[in-house]
């Protein structure tokens, strides 16, 4: 099942 | 001193239901440039940016930027007060702990004023980078709501897979599945009817649907809606406001673990 992630860690990731 | 006319006060009304349910309380920053906000939900899944441009106003003052924290449930009850052709005017001073909202009749025979405590409230401003997106699909907003309220019938995800065939929309539940396919159309009568899909590269990605149909609630804000996308990135859901500005909402992806 996907996880749900929190947002700032996909900009974190930029 | 802050004084903001803005004479299409229903906008404001459609702002505050659009995004009343997905965030409690927010900081309205007032500055030249404009009216804004930027605010994450409860679970830090997704992020609402609203901007109204100064010169969207019928008058609009602004001597110092100003930070104003508002509940948005006692905000949204304080504009429902407000007729849908009313003029409405934000009124502040600096460094006052309150805010007023005054309505005006277009006929100018009936005048309200309401004023509104302020709050403190700490909010983290995210800087969102400036990213080019794999695939942006602009289509009618109301197909957009139609197909995330009709989702969520059958379950509680959906994928979104832009590719040159068209955008498509899948999702599986208990009773079964659904794939929705929008492909692009051109509309010589309205524009506003078209799909449009601009694709550097395929993209699929997965999200709630409890978000999404959370942000159809800005359908009433206009007429069409964009959706950017980029692989492993948080999908962008634009809407216009009619020459005044945007509303943006912002969605992490859910991912394979």
């Amino acid at each position: 099942t996907p996880v749900q992630n929190d947002l700032m860690e996909f900009y974190a990731m930029l | 001193m802050l004084e903001l006319r803005l004479v299409q006060g229903s906008l404001l009304k459609k702002v505050l239901d659009a995004i009343k349910d997905l965030v409690t309380d927010a900081n309205f920053d007032c500055s030249e440039s404009g009216f804004s906000l930027q605010a994450m939900d409860s679970s830090h899944v997704a992020l609402v940016a609203l901007l109204l441009r100064s010169d969207g106003f019928e008058h609009y003052r602004c001597d110092r930027n100003l930070s104003m924290g508002m509940n948005l449930t006692n905000m949204s009850k304080m504009l429902k007060c407000a007729g849908n052709d009313d003029i409405i005017t934000i009124k502040a001073d600096d460094g006052g702990d309150s805010v007023t909202f005054m309505f005006e009749s277009p006929s100018q025979d009936k005048v309200s004023d309401f004023e509104m405590k302020l709050m403190d409230i700490d909010s983290e401003h995210l800087g969102i980078p400036e990213t080019e997106y794999h695939a942006i699909v602009k289509m009618p907003s109301a197909e957009f709501a139609r197909i995330c309220r009709d989702l969520s019938t059958i379950g509680d995800t959906v994928v979104i897979s832009v590719s040159k065939d068209g955008v498509k929309f899948s999702t599986s539940g208990d009773i079964g599945s659904a794939n929705v396919v929008c492909r692009q159309n051109n509309s010589v009568d309205n524009k506003d009817n078209e799909t449009v899909i601009e694709m550097n590269e395929p993209v699929s990605l997965t999200f709630a649907l409890r978000y999404l149909n959370s942000f159809t609630k800005a359908t009433t804000l206009s007429n069409t809606v964009t959706l950017s996308m980029s692989k492993e990135l948080p999908v962008v859901v634009e809407y216009k406001i009619a020459e005044i500005g945007h509303i943006r909402f912002y969605l992490a992806p859910k991912i394979e673990d």
